[in-house]
């Protein structure tokens, strides 16, 4: 039974670092 | 997957997650502080708000544009995701453009997906 890591299920979502 | 959706397998129930402490649970019952105690065991993530500002029909069918306000910054990010794409809400659960295909493609069970709901979304760690 695969198991899967718990950030798999979270979107990584990167704004644009400005500082 | 039997699913008949083209989503990743970990969305459907039974899947089972680790936590970063080791923790093993079913997808469906992972609650918002799962996310918050695993980020803060993490070295490189970050939980961050993401607030939805906006849904909108994409051109390709079955598929959806959500645009988030990201942060402390509020970066405007928009993603497109098929309907059934289920989004952790905070103190919520799982929730997604379409509920219902969500319940039916993957058997998660669901919410609706709206504005002003804020999803768990990472981030990585200020590395400086």
């Amino acid at each position: 039974v695969p198991v899967f890591p718990w950030h798999s299920l979270v979107p990584f979502l990167a704004p644009t670092q400005s500082d | 997957a039997p699913s008949g959706s083209s989503l990743p397998a970990y969305f459907i129930k039974g899947s089972i997650i680790q936590l970063a402490d080791g923790e093993l649970k079913h997808v469906e019952d992972l609650k918002t502080e799962d996310f918050i105690q695993s980020a803060e065991i993490s070295s490189e993530l970050k939980i961050d708000s993401s607030t939805v500002e906006r849904i909108d029909d994409s051109h390709t069918p079955n598929f959806a544009i959500v645009q988030f306000s990201v942060g402390e910054h509020r970066a405007q990010v928009s993603v497109e995701v098929q309907v059934e794409y289920p989004f952790f809400v905070f103190g919520q659960g799982w929730s997604s453009c379409c509920p219902d295909r969500t319940t039916q493609l993957l058997e998660l069970p669901c919410t609706k997906l709206s504005v002003g709901d804020v999803c768990i979304s990472l981030t990585l760690k200020n590395l400086r």
